[in-house]
C-alpha cells in the first residue's frame, strides 16, 4: 500500500508544471524515504531529478518500494481538477497498474477521485558523479527567469561567466548582443533577494537558452535558485521546495567552436 | 543539436 497526502494541491501542481514541458512521462520511485523521479528530456540534453522527502508530506505510507510510470500530460489533466486549497492524496496498491488521486475540499463537502493507468517505462537511473563545483551562485529565482527570458530573444545560447566579482550572462545574434551582469550583494534585508557567489575558480560556459527557460518553470516553487558550474561538466540548476525536497535540472554544455 | 553535448555523456549508466 502506498499513500501520500499533501494538505494543499498547489505544491503538486507547481511541481508538475516544473517538469511537464521537458518530460512527457516519468517514473515516480516511491520508498519509505519519499518519492524520487529522474528522467532525461527527449533529446537527452538535460536531466530532471526530483526528490520529495516522506517527512515533508502530511501523511506518508509506503509498505513496499514502488515504481509508478506516469504520463505527465495525463497527470496534469487530473491535477487541473483539483482546487489549489484541496487536500491531495496519491494512492496505489502494491503491484497495481493504476494510481488514484483523491482531492478533498477544505470543508470536506466535496471529495473526488481520479484513477490513472500506470505505464511501464523501464527507465534506469543514471549515476551522477559527486562534483566539487568551481562556482556556485545563489540568486533570486525570479531574476534568473527574467534574464533567461530576456536573453533568449537574442540568441539560442547564453554564455555564463562567473568570477569572484559577479556573474555575467551574455547572448549575441543577428540583432546584436546583450549582457547582464549581477554583482554579489552585501547587506540585503531579505535573504531571498541575495546574490551569493562561492567561487574556487572562474568559469565560462555556454548553454542552450530553451532548456534554461524550461527550467525556470520551477520558479513558483522557490524564492531562490542555485546554479552550480564547473568547466566541461553539466550545469546544475536547483530549486528547493520548502520543507519537502528539491528539483534539480542538469544541462549539458554546448560544444564550443 | 550537433553543437550540443548530451547529458548521458557525463553520467554513469546503470
Amino acid at each position: 500500500m502506498f499513500e501520500a497526502r499533501l494538505n494543499n494541491a498547489t505544491t503538486l501542481k507547481k511541481i508538475l508544471d516544473a517538469i511537464k514541458d521537458l518530460l512527457n512521462e516519468g517514473t515516480f520511485d516511491c520508498s519509505d524515504s519519499g518519492i524520487q523521479l529522474q528522467a532525461m528530456d527527449n533529446s537527452h540534453v538535460s536531466l530532471v531529478s526530483l526528490t520529495l522527502r516522506s517527512d515533508g508530506f502530511d501523511k506518508f505510507r509506503c509498505d513496499r518500494n514502488l515504481s509508478m510510470g506516469m504520463n505527465l500530460g495525463s497527470m496534469a489533466k487530473i491535477l487541473k481538477c483539483a482546487n489549489n486549497d484541496d487536500t491531495v492524496t496519491i494512492k496505489a496498491q502494491d503491484n497495481a497498474d493504476t494510481v488514484t488521486f483523491m482531492f478533498e475540499s477544505q470543508n470536506q463537502e466535496k471529495v473526488s477521485d481520479y484513477e490513472m493507468k500506470l505505464m511501464n517505462l523501464d527507465q534506469e537511473h543514471l549515476g551522477i558523479p559527486e562534483t566539487d563545483y568551481s562556482c556556485v551562485v545563489r540568486m533570486p529565482a525570479m531574476e534568473f527567469a527574467r534574464i533567461c527570458r530576456d536573453l533568449a530573444q537574442f540568441s539560442e545560447s547564453v554564455v555564463i561567466c562567473c568570477t569572484k566579482e559577479g556573474v555575467k550572462f551574455s547572448a549575441s545574434g543577428d540583432v546584436g548582443s546583450a549582457n547582464v551582469k549581477l554583482a554579489q550583494t552585501f547587506n540585503v534585508d531579505k535573504e531571498e533577494e541575495a546574490i551569493v557567489i562561492e567561487m574556487q575558480e572562474p568559469v565560462v560556459l555556454t548553454f542552450a537558452c530553451r532548456y534554461l527557460n524550461a527550467f525556470t518553470k520551477a520558479t513558483p516553487l522557490s524564492n531562490q535558485v542555485q546554479l552550480s558550474m564547473s568547466a566541461d561538466v553539466p550545469l546544475v540548476v536547483e530549486y528547493r521546495i520548502a520543507e519537502l525536497g528539491h528539483i534539480r535540472y542538469y544541462l549539458a554544455p554546448k560544444i564550443e567552436d | 543539436l550537433k553543437d550540443q553535448f548530451q547529458i548521458d555523456q557525463f553520467f554513469i549508466p546503470p
